[in-house]
C-alpha cells in the first residue's frame, strides 16, 4: 500500500493489466499453468486422452497448492488462496520436470 | 531447494539485447552485474558480459506479450519474468512492469527479479521456502540478506562452494570494464609498438584455485566414504568433513568440498562407510557401532543416527558394496551382511572372506564401492584398483591398475 505522505506512482499509461484470479476457471487455469495438474495437460482435468487412470480434481489440485505453501488445506478456493494466487510471480512452473 | 540441472562449465558470459527503457542500458547492465554476483558469492561460478558478437551462454531480454517461446507475458502484474534451465541460457523480463532499482516497496525490483531468473537459469527450480529468493512469488528483500541460505545450500549443490565468498568475474581483453569488474593480467613481457621502444607491461593471469589441484588429488586419496548410484548420478565422496562430487555425465569434480553438514544434515565428519541402496533409494552412512539413514542428502530419518547391536557387530566397517538385494559392510577381510529393514547384521558361521565372494579381490582392501553394477576394490599398501564386475562375477580384464589413473572418475 502507498506510504502516507507518498504520493501513489500510476502504471505506465500503456501498460495493460494482468488479468485477477477470481473464479473457480481463473484458479484452474493458474494451476495447471504453473505444474499443479497432475494429468500433466493444461486446462483439462478429466481429460478422456489421457485415459482414465489420471483423474486429478480441482480439489486435488487446490490441496496440493495449498499443502506446499503452507495455506490451511481446504480444498476450497478461499480468501487466502486466492490472495496468494493473485500476487505477481516468476512464468515458470513450480516443477522442473513440467 | 530444487536443484535441477547445472552447467557443465563454470566461467559463464551474458549477452543483454535491450533495456530498460527508464533504466536505460548502463543501468540496466549494473543491476544485471549485481544480480550475477548474488550467485558467484556463494558459487565457484565466473560472470562476465559477452563482448562484440562473441557467444554468450545467457540471452537476456525485455519482451510484452507473445515473444514467441510459449510462454507470453501477461501485462502489469501477474507473472513478470521467467527464464529457462541449463543449457538454454534464455531469461525473459516482462517490459509491461513497473521495474524499479528502489527497495521502498513500489513497483518490482529489478535486481531481485533479475537474481531469481539467473537462478533458474544456472539451474535452480522454484522453492517453497518463504524466506528463499527462488520462492515462486515476488517479495521484497533488501541485498544485505542476499543470498537466503536455501538458495545458498541450492547453489553449492549444483556447483559446490566458492570458498572466499568473493563474486568473481574475468574481463576479456578487449571488454571496457564494469566499474566492479576486476581486471586480470598476465606476467608476460610484451613489446608494444610505440617508437620502436620495448615496453614492459607486467599482467597478471587470474589465479588457478588451490581446488583444481586438489581435484587431481582427489584420484589418488583414499576417501573415507564413496557410494553413488542415486537419480542424481552425482558420485559422493566424503572425505573427513567434506564432501566432493563427480558427475561421470560432465566428467568432472566439484571444484572444491562442501561440508558435510551442509549436504548430510545430522552426519558427522570422517563417516567410515556409506552406501545408497538402489531399492529402497535410502543413503545409509557408518561410524563406530553407529548407521545414520536419509531418504535424500538433506533428511536425516527420524531416530537416526541409530546404535547396532549383536555381537560379531563390526566396528568401523571401511565399506559398503551392494549385491543382489542386500548390502556387504566389510571389515577386516570379511563381509557382513547388513539387512535394511532389521537394522542388523548377519554373518556366516564361519564369517565370509571377501575373496570367497569377490574371487580375485585380495584381502588388503582398504576401501570400496559399488557404482551401476560394478564393485571398485582399492587396495593398500601397493595402491591398486580392482574393478570386480558383478554380471560376469570377475575381475575385469585389465585390473588391477594403479588407483592414480585406474577408477573411472581419472579415467
Amino acid at each position: 500500500k502507498p506510504l502516507p505522505g507518498k504520493a501513489h506512482r500510476p502504471l505506465k499509461p500503456s501498460a495493460s493489466r494482468a488479468p485477477g484470479i477470481k473464479s473457480n476457471v481463473d484458479a484452474l487455469k493458474f494451476l495447471s499453468k504453473f505444474g499443479y495438474n497432475e494429468c500433466g495437460g493444461s486446462g483439462s482435468v478429466q481429460s478422456k486422452d489421457t485415459g482414465p487412470l489420471c483423474q486429478s480434481s480441482f480439489q486435488t489440485m487446490l490441496e496440493h497448492f495449498q499443502t506446499v505453501f503452507h495455506l490451511p488445506v481446504t480444498g476450497k478456493l478461499d480468501d487466502k488462496t486466492l490472495n496468494l494466487m493473485n500476487k505477481p510471480r516468476c512464468s515458470l512452473g513450480d516443477y522442473p520436470m513440467g | 531447494y530444487s536443484a535441477f540441472r547445472p552447467w557443465p562449465n563454470t566461467t559463464l558470459k551474458w549477452k543483454l539485447n535491450n533495456q530498460i527503457p527508464t533504466f536505460g542500458r548502463e543501468k540496466t547492465r549494473i543491476h544485471l552485474q549485481e544480480a550475477f554476483d548474488d550467485w558467484a558469492r556463494y558459487a565457484p561460478l565466473k560472470f562476465r558480459e559477452a563482448v562484440g558478437d562473441e557467444q554468450a551462454e545467457f540471452s537476456i531480454s525485455f519482451n510484452e506479450g507473445n515473444h514467441d517461446d510459449g510462454f507470453p507475458f501477461d501485462g502489469a502484474g501477474g507473472t513478470l519474468a521467467h527464464a529457462f534451465f541449463p543449457k538454454d541460457g534464455k531469461v525473459h523480463f516482462d517490459s509491461a512492469e513497473e521495474w524499479t532499482d528502489k527497495y521502498d516497496g513500489f513497483g518490482y525490483n529489478f535486481r531481485l527479479v533479475a537474481s531469481h531468473e539467473i537462478g533458474h537459469a544456472l539451474g535452480l527450480a522454484h522453492s517453497y521456502d518463504q524466506t528463499a529468493l527462488m520462492y515462486p512469488f515476488y517479495q521484497l528483500m533488501q541485498p544485505k540478506d542476499l543470498l537466503p541460505k536455501d538458495d545458498r545450500d541450492g547453489i553449492r549443490a549444483l556447483y559446490g562452494n566458492n570458498e572466499d565468498n568473493q563474486p568473481t568475474t574475468f574481463a576479456s581483453t578487449t571488454a571496457k570494464p564494469l566499474a566492479t569488474t576486476t581486471t586480470t593480467t598476465t606476467r608476460k613481457k610484451k613489446t608494444t609498438a610505440k617508437g620502436g621502444k620495448t615496453t614492459k607491461t607486467t599482467t597478471r593471469k587470474p589465479q588457478t584455485t588451490q581446488p583444481q589441484v586438489l581435484a587431481h588429488d582427489r584420484c589418488a586419496r583414499y576417501m573415507d566414504v564413496v557410494f553413488g548410484g542415486g537419480p542424481d548420478k552425482w558420485l559422493y565422496t566424503l572425505d573427513y568433513d567434506l564432501v566432493w562430487r563427480y558427475h561421470p555425465d560432465f566428467g568432472h569434480w566439484d571444484t572444491s568440498g562442501i561440508p558435510i553438514t551442509d549436504v548430510f544434515q545430522g552426519a558427522e565428519p570422517h563417516m567410515m562407510a556409506g552406501i545408497l541402496s538402489p531399492v529402497t533409494k535410502k543413503i545409509y552412512l557408518f561410524k563406530g557401532y553407529r548407521v545414520w539413514r536419509f531418504s535424500s542428502p538433506n533428511s536425516l530419518d527420524s531416530g537416526f543416527p541409530r546404535r547396532l547391536f549383536g555381537t560379531g557387530t563390526p566396528y568401523n566397517p571401511i565399506a559398503a558394496l551392494y549385491e543382489k538385494g542386500h548390502i556387504w559392510l566389510l571389515k577386516g577381510g570379511l563381509l557382513f551382511k547388513f539387512h535394511e529393514d532389521k537394522l542388523i547384521y548377519e554373518f556366516d558361521r564361519p564369517p565370509k572372506r571377501i575373496s570367497e565372494q569377490f574371487p580375485g579381490v585380495p584381502k588388503n582392501v582398504r576401501t570400496a564401492f559399488t557404482y551401476d553394477g560394478k564393485h571398485y576394490f582399492f587396495t593398500e599398501p601397493d595402491r591398486n584398483v580392482y574393478v570386480f564386475d558383478t554380471k560376469t562375477k570377475r575381475i575385469e580384464s585389465d585390473y588391477p591398475k594403479p588407483m592414480t589413473t585406474g577408477w573411472f572418475a581419472c579415467q
